[in-house]
C-alpha cells in the first residue's frame, strides 16, 4: 500500500 | 506527528539556526567546518526532490524550504562572504568529504528500497547524513577549541537524531510494522557516531 512507504518524515 | 519526531525537527531546526547566528553574529566560522556543511546541503537537496511534486503538509513543506535555504546560506556565507570565509580554517577541515559522498550513492545503488531514481535519492540522502558531521567531529578533536556555539551545533544535531530514533520506536509500536530498516540503521549509525562526541564534549 503506497501508505506504509510515503516519506512523511524530514 | 509524535512529540518526539517534533521535538527532533525543532532541535534539528534549532542547531541550524544556532550555526547561522554564530557565523552571522560573530561573521566567523572558526571551528565549523565547510565539508560538512556542503554535504548537510546535498543531503537536503537529494531528500526534500519531492517537494514540489508531493505535498504531505504545510508543516513538512515550510521545514523542507527552512532547511534547504538555511544550509544554502551557511555553504555561500563559508565560500563567498567577504568576512566569513577569511576565517575558514581550510588547511584544518581536511577530510576527504567526497569519499563520504561516493559510498553513499555505492551503498543506495544496493540497498534501496525500491531501483528508482527518487527511492535511490532518498536512500542516498539517508546514508550521507549518517555520516555527513565526520568532518565535523574530526576538525572539533583537531581543534581541541570547542567554542561552545560550535559545541552546541553538534550536540542538537545529535539530540535530533535521538529524537527521531525515540520516534520510529513509537512509530513502530503504535502504527504497525513498516519496515524503516534504512531510516532506523542510518539513524542509529548516526547517533552512534556522535556518541563520542558527547563523551568528549561532556568531560572536556
Amino acid at each position: 500500500a503506497p501508505a506504509d512507504n510515503v516519506k512523511d518524515e524530514l | 506527528m509524535n512529540a518526539f519526531r517534533f521535538l527532533g525537527d525543532m532541535t534539528h531546526l534549532f542547531s541550524v539556526l544556532v550555526l547561522l547566528l554564530k557565523i552571522y553574529a560573530t561573521k566567523s566560522c572558526s571551528g565549523v567546518s565547510r565539508k560538512t556543511q556542503e554535504l548537510y546541503m546535498v543531503v537536503f537537496l537529494a531528500r526534500y526532490m519531492d517537494l514540489f511534486t508531493d505535498y504531505i503538509s504545510l508543516y513538512n513543506s515550510v521545514m523542507k524550504v527552512v532547511f534547504i535555504t538555511s544550509s544554502a546560506a551557511i555553504v555561500w556565507c563559508m565560500r563567498r562572504h567577504p568576512q566569513v570565509r577569511r576565517t575558514y580554517d581550510k588547511e584544518q577541515d581536511t577530510f576527504r568529504h567526497v569519499v563520504l559522498v561516493a559510498a553513499a550513492f555505492v551503498l543506495a545503488l544496493i540497498f534501496n528500497e525500491r531501483f528508482t531514481f527518487r527511492e535511490i535519492c532518498w536512500a542516498f540522502s539517508i546514508y550521507l547524513e549518517a555520516v555527513a558531521i565526520l568532518p565535523q567531529l574530526v576538525l572539533l578533536q583537531r581543534g581541541r577549541n570547542v567554542d561552545n556555539l560550535t559545541g552546541q551545533y553538534v550536540f542538537f544535531l545529535g539530540a535530533y537524531r535521538a529524537f527521531y530514533i525515540l520516534n520510529w520506536i513509537y512509530r513502530y509500536f503504535t502504527e504497525g510494522h513498516h519496515s524503516r530498516w534504512i531510516s532506523w540503521l542510518s539513524g542509529l549509525v548516526q547517533t552512534g557516531l556522535y556518541a563520542d562526541f558527547f563523551y568528549y564534549y561532556f568531560l572536556r
